[in-house]
């Protein structure tokens, strides 16, 4: 019924109409068709939660008409709080990617905290291939921190993000430094890493891809294990599991055909 | 048409106006004059297709078509989209004789996508300039 009125003219759909109707939508969104993924696990809810949030911010502009850029503290509000003051200008790179990714975190492994310091932590993440005729605008390594128990609020910690470039027998593997912040050890709030350099080489050579490492000091440049200091790993809740996020632009318009 | 006394699961039904109909507002037609060209939204939701579990957004896709009758008399027993086609080249040929169809796009409008790839990672996808979702009407 429409507007009260019953309308004969309504009738049933036929299954190669249903066929045809979705086949017209998943080529109108872009999509491949559904997902079969494997091994079929449950993944971590972080990242979805943060997409989420994208899409809703991208949305939103979507309905507000062409050319309105994005001020980054609607976009930082949007993609939940935080802590870090060096997220690069998330504002401008949401609103003209093409494509998002975010990457579920596959290996982490950790020093054997009776091995002498420093202490780190490596994540590796399997980076879906590069879309096609897409460039990387920035990526983000984004971890979790919470409120660690039995320390002062007020002191200081520096967590730095290196790329593994070689790894070497028995010796420690050759790194390039990512990026590096100072958080207040009582604060409790999403870290977001800047390792757009990296996950470039990443794309474009697969091989290249060792992943990184991080480390966690104090003022007294004093090693620390990112689980003393409330970092969240695999093991944690899976809202608050590491993920990484990469932005894409399309290298030239990217001619559909018209609809 | 006969119905099939299957077990199979009861699925939802998709009522469309009939593509051949004059349209649907034609019982209103008739009786209270013409009926304008207005703008109308076919919504199908994703929970209907079975893809919530790996589209995270949007619910679902809203599809625009106009409807009802243009002020231009084209040809009565054409769809008011179809009209608005003809209508505007007809006014590109002849721009003073023809005035512009009220009901022809005048934006392109960009659709974002939110789902899971085989990885289990999450994707996010936008179009630009990919969807109708404004006309004149």
């Amino acid at each position: 019924q429409v507007e009260g009125v019953a309308h004969s003219s309504f009738r049933r759909l036929s299954g190669r109409e249903k066929k045809e109707m979705q086949k017209e939508i998943l080529s109108l969104l872009g999509l491949p068709g559904r997902p079969r993924p494997h091994p079929p696990l449950r993944p971590p809810s972080s990242a979805p939660l943060f997409m989420l949030d994208l899409y809703h911010a991208v949305s939103s502009e979507d309905d507000d008409g062409p050319g309105l850029g994005f001020s980054p503290e609607v976009v930082s509000h949007a993609a939940l709080p935080t802590l870090s003051t060096h997220t690069p200008p998330l504002g401008t790179v949401v609103s003209e990617a093409d494509t998002v990714m975010s990457f579920v975190n596959l290996v982490e492994q950790e020093k054997d905290l009776l091995q002498p310091r420093p202490y780190w932590k490596d994540f590796r993440f399997d980076l879906t291939p590069l879309p096609q005729g897409e460039t990387v605008t920035a990526a983000e390594f984004r971890i979790y921190k919470t409120l660690p128990v039995g320390w002062r609020a007020n002191r200081t910690l520096h967590i730095s993000v290196y790329e593994i470039q070689r790894e070497k027998r028995y010796r420690d593997p050759d790194l390039a430094l990512l990026d590096m912040q100072s958080v207040p050890t009582g604060q409790e709030g999403w870290l977001a890493f800047d390792v757009t350099s990296a996950s470039n080489r990443w794309l474009l050579n697969p091989r290249s891809n060792l992943g990184i490492r991080l480390y966690v000091e104090t003022e007294e440049d004093r090693s620390l294990s990112a689980g003393w200091v409330g970092l969240v790993g695999r093991r944690g809740p899976r809202s608050k599991q590491p993920f990484m996020v990469t932005f894409f632009r399309a290298s030239q318009a990217p001619c559909r055909p018209p609809r | 048409a006969v119905r099939h006394n299957n077990p199979r699961k009861k699925k939802p039904k998709h009522d469309l106006p009939h593509p051949n109909r004059p349209g649907i507002f034609d019982q209103n037609h008739a009786s209270s004059g013409r009926q304008g060209c207005k703008k109308h939204e076919l919504y199908v939701s994703f929970s209907d297709l079975g893809w919530r579990d790996w589209v995270l957004a949007p619910t679902g896709y809203s599809a625009y078509y106009c409807d009802g009758e243009c002020d231009y008399p084209l040809s009565s027993c054409m769809n008011a989209t179809n009209h608005a086609t003809i209508q505007a080249l007809v006014h590109l040929l002849k721009p003073n004789e023809v005035p512009k169809a009220c009901c022809a796009p005048t934006k392109l409008s960009p659709i974002s996508v939110l789902f899971y790839d085989d990885n289990n990672n999450v994707i996010l996808k936008k179009h630009r300039n990919m969807v109708v979702k404004h006309c004149g009407c």
